[in-house]
């Protein structure tokens, strides 16, 4: 509660006609990301309390006889818990993400913010294009990889290892819920992206 | 047959020429020109002495002229395909640069931008503006969203309740988009969803404009009492940002109509899924599953 107390009182500083229009001073402009910044890291908190309860409740009351043959064969013995981070990165419209730079494995958790089911696709910045993805099914999802444009502007401004984009469609996401994918990196040569040869 | 190159999917076909512009759109059965090009409008540096002499600033847009600059004439390409997406990679110069790209099985082409840091050694502010032309007939009319929700109805030069005589062409001409801007005539519609709040106006026949980053060197004196010159690490500020072209029948007989194309991919961009990272070195795939 306190966290989302801190947010509602940054979004009411931002209620300001300045912080809407753009026309308060550079100096307070970037007061007003900062405190953003602080107040949507603190409510990380939140949504990884949410999300770790929301998993476990799943794991919890998948009933075994629901479980398929393979389940059945894993769930042996007490089910080991495990609370995930679920860091959110906020400077993915730029391309940039400390987990899926650095990490050999990592799990990306889709959360569906819509009242209706979506399709749709996924980008998640990656040093190099050996990667595979698989679903809690442990089907292995079709990716392609695209290198993130870095123009001469980019170079002096996006602090990123990532030099690809990893792209694969997330399907069926739940209306108002979330669906995971396990994504590891792998010793294979996978095809860096290569384009059309020029006219 | 200047076209030389095409990218998208059984619902959207872009064609780029040989100058490496995009020229026409090809969906909904229909081939209509469609090019995009970047330009920008030189700031006014007045001597905010009296109101019609402001410079253009955080409170105001007032180019110098009415004419645009153009960027580039022929901006560098490359063009990556995949079984997922196509893309074409263009870059206009050392300061603008951008990735159109078409997903197999969507209805729209996304045109995302890299703009920055603007150049001002000229001692001249620029606006700078993403600008769709097309050959629809639109008749002057344009529509604007309202905060995301109606569209609002609006022609150039032209005010509703009051007989409008503008000082200020192109300002007079600008109108806050939210989420929209479209234009139709009786066989095809043309939109553009953006990914945050931007003026816009259609300035021309069949033609729609986004101003996507602004650098401007003379406050305008209504407050602020500072340019808005915004920089980081030194450097003018670079920008990025998405902007989705939807082309289509403008019948209202179809099934998806444009109309119902735009509100669902309006809706999956503005409130898209939320991504959460977790390193997943100390769990095995199975212990995840």
């Amino acid at each position: 509660e306190p966290h989302l107390s801190f947010l509602r009182e940054a979004m009411g500083v931002m209620q300001h006609h300045d912080a809407v229009t753009g026309t308060e001073k550079q100096a307070v402009a970037a007061d007003y990301a900062r405190r953003l910044e602080v107040a949507i890291r603190a409510c990380a908190t939140n949504t990884k309390e949410i999300l770790n309860q929301l998993t476990i409740d799943t794991s919890r009351n998948t009933p075994e006889r629901e479980l398929g043959k393979r389940e059945r064969r894993w769930a042996t013995g007490p089910k080991k818990e495990y609370l995930f981070k679920f860091e959110t990165c906020t400077l993915l419209n730029i391309s940039s993400c400390a987990v899926p730079e650095q990490a050999d494995k990592f799990t990306l958790t889709l959360y569906n913010p819509l009242a209706q089911t979506v399709t749709d696709y996924v980008r998640v910045p990656v040093p190099n294009v050996n990667y595979i993805v698989k679903d809690f099914d442990d089907v292995t999802i079709e990716t392609q990889f695209l290198p993130v444009p870095a123009p001469v502007q980019d170079l002096n401004f996006r602090k990123s290892s990532a030099t690809y984009e990893l792209v694969f469609t997330a399907t069926e996401l739940p209306a108002l819920g979330y669906k995971s994918y396990y994504i590891t990196k792998t010793n294979g040569n996978n095809m860096k992206p290569v384009p059309d040869p020029p006219n | 047959q200047s076209s030389f190159t095409s990218i998208g999917n059984e619902f959207i076909r872009l064609n780029f020429d040989t100058n490496g512009f995009l020229v026409t759109v090809t969906s909904d059965g229909m081939t209509r020109i469609v090019n995009q090009e970047f330009v920008y409008y030189e700031a006014a540096t007045g001597n905010n002495r009296e109101f019609r002499n402001r410079s253009s600033g955080a409170y105001i847009f007032r180019p110098a002229r009415d004419q645009v600059r153009s960027i580039a004439l022929q901006p560098k390409l490359k063009i990556y395909r995949g079984d997922l997406v196509e893309e074409v990679h263009q870059s206009f110069n050392e300061w603008v640069s951008q990735v159109v790209r078409v997903y197999r099985q969507q209805r729209h082409a996304e045109f995302e931008w890299l703009v920055g840091p603007i150049p001002v050694d000229d001692g001249k502010g620029k606006e700078i503006v993403s600008r769709f032309n097309s050959d629809i007939s639109n008749a002057d009319i344009f529509y604007t969203d309202s905060n995301g929700r109606e569209m609002i109805k609006r022609k150039r030069d032209h005010r509703d309740t009051w007989k409008l005589k503008l000082l200020e062409h192109t300002a007079g001409n600008y109108y806050p988009i939210t989420t929209k801007i479209a234009l139709e005539d009786d066989t095809a519609r043309m939109a553009i969803l953006t990914d945050r709040a931007q003026g816009g106006s259609s300035m021309g026949a069949g033609s729609l404009e986004l101003m996507i980053h602004r650098r401007l060197l003379h406050d305008d004196a209504f407050g602020v009492n500072e340019a808005l010159n915004e920089t980081a690490y030194g450097e003018g500020l670079v920008a990025r940002g998405t902007h989705y072209l939807i082309v289509g029948s403008s019948k209202k007989n179809q099934s998806p109509t444009t109309q119902a194309i735009e509100r669902f991919t309006q809706l999956q961009k503005l409130l898209p899924a939320w991504s959460l990272f977790s390193n997943a070195e100390n769990i095995s795939y199975e212990d995840w599953r």
